[in-house]
């Protein structure tokens, strides 16, 4: 899957995803990625996410829309992705699920559920400082 | 050397993040930039999880999920299940575009696209298939079936509701990523 999230100049905010989905679903099943608040989510007022991994359980908490929520509250990109994360882990310690969160300043951050076989998340970030596209890692919680 | 603007995709999709930051470059909007950003993954596959040719569902097609959202206007285009169009976002904007609707799914959704001008072709390749026929050659394992007979953690389908439903711990046991994902 790829989630996508794009903080514009003027503050115009927008988020998207698209993806194959789980291996050997039943026919017909959908994920997370095409739920508004699941797969992505976009607000010019708060900032922007964008999640992935396992759609079945990822899509029940809304994690971009949450992360969303905690960042126009103030809370740093990075701690809102992990929050999101850690409200996930209560229900389901073993999901697999990775959340990127941008806010309107540009700041931004990721987190991970941290499992026996996925301990890191690598994402991209292209802006003006890095001035090329740039792969980052992130820790899982 | 503002922060802004500002791109930013899971997993490291080089190609994507740099489309996405040549379409802002070029005068596009951020809706724009993430839409060509997540097609050249569909175009490309990336690592697999992203458009034709990958995870194939239990009869061996391809599907696709996608959304696109405008954080200005709230406007939100997303498609699921989309069988036989390669370009998943570019159906999800066309929604977000045209209709008053979110989300179109399954066969209604290709039925959309074509009159949108999109294309029908076939997602599967020697590669999805290939990972169905050695899926089916271990009697479906993993599946996503429970409290069924069959026993889904052993014999493949067609299921049927187990008489007695009996809380059936999900199939596979290990979670992370050698399972597929979204």
């Amino acid at each position: 899957t790829i989630g996508m999230v794009v903080i514009h100049k003027a503050g115009h905010t927008a988020a998207g995803t698209s993806t194959n989905g789980l291996k050997f679903k039943i026919h017909g099943r959908i994920g997370d990625s095409p739920i508004p608040g699941a797969g992505a989510y976009a607000d010019d007022t708060a900032g922007a996410a964008a999640a992935t991994g396992d759609g079945d359980i990822l899509m029940r908490f809304l994690p971009s829309y949450q992360a969303v929520e905690y960042m126009r509250t103030g809370e740093d990109p990075t701690i809102a992705c992990r929050k999101v994360i850690s409200r996930i882990q209560k229900y389901f310690p073993n999901f697999f699920g990775a959340v990127i969160c941008a806010n309107l300043t540009g700041s931004y951050g990721a987190a991970c559920n941290k499992l026996p076989t996925f301990t890191h998340f690598s994402f991209m970030i292209y802006n003006y400082l890095k001035n090329q596209p740039t792969e980052e890692k992130v820790s899982c919680i | 050397r503002s922060p802004l603007p500002l791109v930013l995709n899971t997993w490291p999709f080089r190609d994507a993040t740099e489309a996405a930051w040549k379409t802002l470059a070029s005068g596009g909007s951020a809706v724009d930039a993430v839409e060509n950003g997540c097609a050249v993954c569909e175009r490309e596959q990336c690592d697999g999880t992203v458009g034709f040719g990958g995870s194939p569902d239990e009869l061996g097609e391809t599907t696709l999920d996608a959304m696109i959202m405008d954080g200005t206007t709230m406007d939100v285009g997303a498609v699921g299940n989309l069988r036989r169009i390669k370009n998943a976002i570019g159906v999800a904007r066309k929604v977000l575009e045209h209709t008053t609707h979110t989300l179109l799914a399954g066969e209604s959704a290709t039925m959309f696209a074509e009159s949108m001008g999109f294309t029908k072709e076939d997602l599967s390749t020697n590669t999805s298939q290939a990972l169905h026929s050695d899926w089916l050659a271990r009697n479906c394992q993993p599946n996503c079936w429970r409290n069924v007979i069959p026993d889904a953690s052993k014999y493949c389908g067609p299921y049927k509701p187990r008489g007695i439903l009996k809380r059936d711990a999900p199939t596979y046991k290990e979670t992370g990523d050698n399972y597929g994902h979204d």
